[in-house]
C-alpha cells in the first residue's frame, strides 16, 4: 500500500505546491508511482501539473463528498509515473460542510480505505495542504503516514512551526498514533542575504536530525515553471531549483530504506 | 468614523501582514491615527509589531467572543499613533465556534459597531487576514468600506485573483453592498526576474486604475524586520521597501482625497 505523506504547513507561501509538484516528478523520475492529490481550493498543484479548470471533472470534493458508486478517478499529468486528483474552488466549503458529520476528522482517511484497491498500484500519495489548519489539513494528517513540512528561510515562517508541531502532536494523540514527521526541509534559500543563513542554524540546531540535508534555494525557475504548466523538472532540468528537488528525492528515499 | 480596510489574499504569503505593518506605519508617520486588527491565528501582524505571545492578554478572540461587559483594549506599539489588537492560536477554532450562529457573517461588524466609541478615534482600521476564505476572512470584508489586495509578482498569486474578485462580489450583494476595493498592489517585485514584469503589464492590463502606480520590490529589510520586532519603516527607513510602503500611503491618501 502506498505511502502517504501530507505536505503541510499554515504558513502561506513556504513552497507546499512547489514541493508536491516537484518532489512528486522527482520521485517519479526515479520508477517510482505517484499520486498528488490536491487539497487546497486554490488549486495550484492541479494547475502546476497542467490540468485546466474546465478539465476537472472528477476532483477532490468529488472524492472527500460524492463518496457511494463512484469511481475514483486521477488525471495523467506530463510527467510518466505521476498522477493527479485535482482541485476546484467547491473545495472551501468543506469545512461547513462536514462540520455536523461526526467522523469528519477521519473522512479523507475512511474514503482512502474504502477505496483502497484504486490506490494500491502507487507508492506515494503527496496530499498538498492549504494554508490552514482547518478541517480539510487535519483530514489529510488525520489519513496521513508522515507529513512533509517545507520551512522558507524567513522569520515569520518559523513562529509558526511550533504551532503545526502542536497540531501534529495532537492529531498522533487523538486520531492518527502511527503519525510520524516525514522531515522538515528549508525552502527559498537566499545565499545572499543572512537571514537564510540564521534560519538555517536555528532550526538545525532545534530539530536537528528531522531537517533534510538538502536545502532548496530561492530560484527563478521555480516560479516560472507552473505558468508553461510543467513542472521545473521539465521546464529545467539542470536549474538549481529542480537539482535540489531531485537530490531531496534521493534524501528522503534514503532515509526511507534506511529506517 | 474610522476607515476600515481589509487586507485581504487568499493566496499565502503574498505580503498581507507586511502590508498591514508597514502601510499602517507609514500613514501613522503621518499623522493618522491608525488601529490595526489582526485576524490570522499565526498572529504574525501582532509579532511584527513588538507584541510578545505572553502579553496577548486582550486578542482578536476575546473583541468577536468575549462580548459582553469587556472593554476592547488595543496596544501600544513601537510607532506613536498606531495600535494593535493582537492574534493568538485560538482563533484558529473561530470557524467552528461560530458556525451555528445565525449571525456568524456579520459577527466581526456588529462588534465593531456596538463598540463604536471605542473605535471614534481611529481614523484608519487595517484588518490583517489569514490566507484563507474562511468566515475569519468574510467577517472582515462583511466589516470594511474597503478592501486591500497584496498582489505577489508570481504565477499562483495571478491565478487566486479572479477567486478573490467573485468572492468580494458575493459579499457586495449578500452582506455588504457598500464594499469597494481600495486598491491592488503588487508586491515582491523583482526586477531581475522576467516573470515581475510580466505579472505587473498582465494586472495593469486588465485591471488599470485599481492597481497602485507604487510597486513594493523584493527587499531584504522587510523581511529582516519581523525579527527585531519594529516594523521597516523604523529598522531601515531608507530601505527600498520602507520607502515604497511610504510612497503607498501618499497614494492611497491621494485617491482617499480625490474620491
Ligand atoms: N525555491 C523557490 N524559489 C523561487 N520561488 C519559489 C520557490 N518555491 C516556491 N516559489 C514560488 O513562491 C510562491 C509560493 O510558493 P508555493 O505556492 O509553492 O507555496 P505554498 O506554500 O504552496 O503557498 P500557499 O500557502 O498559498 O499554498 C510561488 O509563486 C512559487 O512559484
Ligand atoms: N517586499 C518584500 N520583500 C522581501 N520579503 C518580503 C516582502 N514582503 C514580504 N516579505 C516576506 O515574505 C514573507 C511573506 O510575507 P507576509 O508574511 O507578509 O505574507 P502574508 O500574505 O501575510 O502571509 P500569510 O499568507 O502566511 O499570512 C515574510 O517572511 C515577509 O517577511
Ligand atoms: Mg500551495
Ligand atoms: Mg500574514
Amino acid at each position: 500500500t502506498p505511502r502517504i505523506i501530507a505536505i503541510a504547513n499554515q504558513k502561506g507561501g513556504v513552497g507546499k505546491t512547489t514541493t508536491a509538484i516537484n518532489l512528486g516528478t522527482a520521485l517519479a523520475a526515479l520508477g517510482h508511482d505517484v499520486l498528488v492529490i490536491d487539497l487546497d481550493p486554490q488549486g495550484n498543484a492541479s494547475t502546476g501539473l497542467g490540468i485546466s479548470p474546465s478539465e476537472r471533472t472528477f476532483t477532490t470534493y468529488d472524492l472527500l463528498f460524492r463518496r457511494e458508486g463512484v469511481d475514483v478517478q486521477s488525471y495523467m499529468t506530463a510527467v510518466p509515473g505521476l498522477q493527479i486528483i485535482p482541485a476546484t474552488p467547491d473545495l472551501s466549503s468543506a469545512d461547513v460542510d462536514m462540520v455536523s458529520d461526526p467522523r469528519r476528522l477521519h473522512r479523507m482517511r475512511d474514503v482512502l480505505r474504502s477505496k483502497i484497491e484504486a490506490f494500491s498500484e502507487r507508492e506515494f500519495i503527496l496530499i498538498d495542504c492549504p494554508p490552514s489548519l482547518n478541517l480539510l489539513t487535519i483530514n489529510a494528517l488525520v489519513s496521513a503516514d508522515t507529513v512533509l513540512v517545507p520551512l522558507q528561510c524567513e522569520f515569520f515562517a518559523l513562529e509558526g512551526l511550533s504551532q503545526l508541531m502542536r497540531t501534529v502532536q495532537t492529531v498522533r494523540s487523538n486520531s492518527n498514533p502511527a503519525l510520524r514527521i516525514e522531515g522538515i526541509v528549508l525552502t527559498m534559500y537566499d545565499r545572499r542575504n543572512n537571514l537564510s543563513g540564521q534560519v538555517e542554524a536555528d532550526v538545525r540546531d532545534n530539530l536537528g536530525a528531522l531537517v533534510y540535508e538538502t536545502v532548496i534555494p530561492r530560484n527563478v525557475r521555480l516560479s516560472e515553471a507552473p505558468s508553461h504548466a510543467v513542472p521545473a523538472l521539465i521546464y529545467d532540468h539542470a536549474s538549481s531549483g529542480s537539482i535540489a528537488y531531485q537530490k531531496l528525492a534521493g534524501e528522503l528515499l534514503a532515509r526511507i530504506q534506511g529506517t
